[in-house]
């Protein structure tokens, strides 16, 4: 696993996220629950707990757009780029967009799968850069993991324990 | 000599330029015999992705180039 430069982190572990707008591929309880799922799979070998807004501004905003969305990273249509987040920080720190002309799925394989390709980017979204191991979701190229049976590999634990210590139980 | 537009190797540059941090070398002098910032960031890049480090644009780096993935950079600067 890898951080980004300085270990960049929340500073507390109560972090705020909020759905600002939703793809057409899927319907909307769909995509909230994918979002919770992709969040927990990190809170739940962490001390993190993430809280829901529907208002106002979030530590993470999550959004779908294409092409050029509002930053400096344009989106490239169908395939290449699926989406990407950004390190924790104030303003755009942890927002997480994501690639509206690729085609989310949410339980089939068909397309790209929106819970695989969520749980990377919050990994982002949280302190974690790529990982060289091809195993780790933190690994760059998209792979289709069961959502159902998902279990964070061992070296994405790593890493977000290395930010925020274990989860308490 | 900037690479044609369309070609692998445009891409491979572009792709190198986005995730590997590779700056845009179209400035440098055609008389510069090192190796290129182009070869010794495709290596890297080889590296990363568990490849065979040849700095070479091969099959199997275009393969890897060509797949899905996140738009987060690589590397850090």
């Amino acid at each position: 696993y890898s951080t980004f430069p300085g270990n960049l982190k929340w500073p507390n572990n109560n972090v705020t996220y909020r759905i600002e707008n939703y793809t057409p591929d899927l319907p909307r309880s769909e995509v909230d629950q994918v979002i919770k799922d992709a969040l927990d799979v990190w809170a739940k070998v962490s001390p993190l707990r993430f809280i829901r807004i529907n208002s106002g501004v979030a530590d993470i905003m999550i959004s779908f757009g294409r092409r050029e969305h509002g930053d400096a990273y344009p989106f490239d249509g169908p395939d290449g780029t699926l989406a990407h987040a950004f390190a924790p920080s104030a303003g755009l720190g942890g927002d997480t967009h994501f690639d509206e002309d690729e085609t989310f799925t949410s339980h089939t394989t068909a397309g790209y799968n929106l819970f695989n390709v969520a749980a990377h980017e919050f990994g982002h979204a949280l302190g974690l850069s790529h990982s060289t191991d091809p195993g780790a979701l933190m690994y760059p190229i998209y792979s289709y993991r069961d959502p159902s049976t998902f279990v964070l590999p061992f070296d994405d634990m790593k890493g977000i324990q290395s930010l925020y210590g274990v989860k308490n139980t | 000599a900037p690479l044609p537009p369309g070609s692998n190797a445009s891409f491979a540059e572009d792709y190198l330029e986005k995730f590997f941090d590779l700056k845009n070398t179209n400035t440098s002098s055609s008389n510069n015999r090192r190796v290129s910032p182009f070869n010794l960031k495709l290596r890297e890049m080889q590296q990363f992705f568990r490849l065979e480090e040849t700095g070479v644009l091969d099959e199997k780096t275009l393969e890897v180039m060509n797949k899905p993935r996140c738009g987060i950079p690589d590397m850090a600067e």
